[in-house]
C-alpha cells in the first residue's frame, strides 16, 4: 500500500513559522 | 619522431644537442682597440730556429680591414681567415680586460675555451653567473702566481666537499705559443662527481651558467718575455712597448660548450614570442628550463629526469570534476610516493582529493560513472518530513522522523497518518 505524499497544506504553521518552506 | 617519448609513447629523458651557445652572440668588451687608430706591435716566431720578428698593425676601428671588434670573437672560427678581437695597448697598470657573455638563458656548459691572437695573459679569472649578470662566481682562474693573483693554492685538490670550488692553475699560462695558444677550462674534468652527473645536484648547479665573464687581470711581463735586447726586468709592460711591442690581448675565437638547460625534459631550446631562448618542454611540464610542473600535474614533485626515469609530471585524478590541483607531500609520502595530489573547487556537487564522492547533500548515482557530471544527485530531503538535509551518499536515504518513510521521508508509514504539526508529521493511527 502506497501512502499519500505528506500534504503541506494540511499543517499547522502557527507555532512553528521559522520552520515553514518559503512556498508553502 | 619525438626524442622524448620512446616507440610505446612512454616518456624518456631527452636533452638538446651539445653547442657552442658562444657562436654568434654579441660579447661586451671593456676595451677595444681603433678609436681612435692606433699602432700595436707584437713579437712573431718564424720557426725552422729563426730569430723572432717584431711586426706591427695598425687597427681601425672605422675600417672594416683594420678593424678588432668584439664581434670577431664568437663569429666563425675559421683557420684561412681568422679574424681576432684585439684590446687598446695596455700603458699602464692596472691591465684588467673583460669579457662579458651573456648567453640569455641558463645552459650546462662543459668547457669555456678561448684562443688567443696575442701571448695568452699571464693571469686571467673566469667567473660565471647563475641570474643573468646579478651576481658572479669565480669558476676558474689561470696564473703564474696564483697565490699572489687570486689568493688561492696552485692546482689545488678537489673532493667530494668542495666540487663547487674555483680553482686556480699555473697550466696554459705559458709564454708560447706566442699567437694561437689556447685556454680551455672543462667544467667537470678533476670533480669526483663528474662521473655520477645525474645524481650529482651540486655539479648539476656547478654548471650552470647564464653569463660568463672573463677577466684578463695582467699580460706576460716583459722579463717572462726573455726577448734579449727588447726584454728587462720590469714589471711595467710599458719598459719594452717603445723598444719592442706594444702590449694588448687579443682573442680569436672565445667558445662555450654546452647544452641549454631543460632538466632532461625538452630536446631543443626555441624563441619565444619575445624573442627569448626557452625550452621545448615535454612531460607536463613549463617554465624556461621545464623547471615545473603544468598547472594540474601536481600528482607528484617535480623532478629531473636522468638516464633511469624520464620522472614526467603526472595529471590529478579530479574524475573530470576539477581544474585545479595542489601538491600535498604529507599524503604523497603517505602513499608510498605515488600520490599527492589534492583536487580543488570539486565541480558538479563532487567532494574529496580526488573529487572521488558526493558533496554533502547529495547522493550518488550508482547508474551512472563517478566521472559524469550528473553523477551525483541532489538529496532532495522533504523540509517536514526529514530529520535533516542531509542523506545517505550511497542509496541517497533521507534520515526520516519516527512515523515518516520514504527515500526523501514523504510519506506516512503504514498504521500512521499525517498530523497538524509539523514537528511530528505523522502520528500512529488510534
Amino acid at each position: 500500500e502506497v501512502m499519500p505524499t505528506l500534504d503541506m497544506a494540511l499543517f499547522d504553521w502557527t507555532d512553528y513559522e521559522d520552520m515553514k518552506p518559503v512556498d508553502t | 619522431l619525438d626524442p622524448c617519448y620512446d616507440d610505446t609513447g612512454a616518456a624518456r629523458r631527452c636533452i638538446p644537442e651539445f653547442i657552442n651557445a658562444a657562436f654568434g652572440k654579441e660579447v661586451m668588451v671593456s676595451s677595444v682597440c681603433g678609436r681612435p687608430p692606433s699602432r700595436s706591435c707584437s713579437v712573431v716566431e718564424r720557426g725552422d730556429d729563426r730569430p723572432s720578428v717584431r711586426t706591427c698593425q695598425i687597427c681601425d676601428a672605422a675600417d672594416p680591414r683594420r678593424a678588432h671588434p668584439a664581434s670577431y670573437l664568437t663569429d666563425l672560427n675559421s683557420a684561412h681567415n681568422l679574424t681576432c678581437w684585439q684590446s687598446e695597448n695596455l700603458n699602464t697598470s692596472p691591465y684588467n680586460v673583460t669579457l662579458t657573455l651573456s648567453l640569455g638563458k641558463k645552459f650546462e656548459i662543459t668547457y669555456v675555451s678561448l684562443q688567443f691572437c696575442s701571448p695568452r695573459p699571464e693571469s686571467l679569472a673566469i667567473y660565471k653567473s647563475m641570474d643573468y649578470g646579478k651576481t658572479w662566481m669565480p669558476y676558474q682562474f689561470y696564473s703564474s702566481q696564483c697565490r699572489r693573483m687570486y689568493n688561492r693554492p696552485n692546482k689545488a685538490t678537489i673532493t667530494k666537499q668542495n666540487e663547487q670550488e674555483a680553482l686556480c692553475t699555473d697550466g696554459h699560462t705559458d709564454l708560447y705559443p706566442l699567437s694561437g695558444g689556447l685556454i680551455a677550462f672543462s667544467t667537470l674534468d678533476g670533480r669526483p662527481s663528474g662521473k655520477d652527473f645525474d645524481n650529482s645536484p651540486v655539479l648539476q648547479d656547478w654548471v650552470t651558467v647564464t653569463d660568463i665573464r672573463v677577466v684578463f687581470n695582467r699580460p706576460q711581463l716583459p722579463r717572462e718575455l726573455g726577448l734579449g735586447a727588447g726584454g728587462s726586468n720590469s714589471d711595467d709592460p710599458a719598459s719594452v712597448t717603445s723598444t719592442l711591442a706594444t702590449y694588448f690581448y687579443a682573442v680569436g675565437d672565445f667558445q662555450v660548450g654546452g647544452r641549454c638547460k631543460c632538466n632532461g625534459h625538452a630536446s631543443r631550446c626555441l624563441k619565444d614570442k619575445e624573442g627569448k631562448l626557452v625550452c621545448d618542454c615535454k612531460h607536463n611540464t613549463e617554465g624556461p628550463e621545464c623547471d615545473r610542473c603544468k598547472p594540474f600535474h601536481y600528482d607528484r614533485p617535480w623532478q629531473r629526469a636522468n638516464a633511469r626515469e624520464a620522472n614526467e609530471c603526472l595529471p590529478c585524478n579530479c574524475n573530470l570534476h576539477a581544474r585545479r590541483c595542489r601538491f600535498n607531500m604529507e599524503l604523497y609520502k603517505l602513499s608510498g610516493r605515488k600520490s599527492g595530489g589534492v583536487c580543488m573547487n570539486c565541480r558538479h556537487n563532487t567532494a574529496g582529493r580526488h573529487c572521488h564522492y558526493c558533496k554533502e547533500g547529495f547522493y550518488r548515482d550508482m547508474a551512472r560513472p563517478i566521472t559524469h557530471r550528473r553523477a551525483c544527485k541532489a538529496c532532495d530531503c522533504h523540509p517536514v518530513g526529514a530529520a535533516g538535509k542531509t542523506c545517505n551518499q550511497t542509496t541517497g536515504q533521507c534520515p526520516c522522523k519516527d512515523g515518516v518513510t520514504g527515500i526523501t521521508c514523504n510519506r506516512c508509514a503504514k498504521g500512521y497518518q499525517q498530523s497538524r504539526s509539523p514537528v511530528a508529521p505523522c502520528i500512529k493511527i488510534p
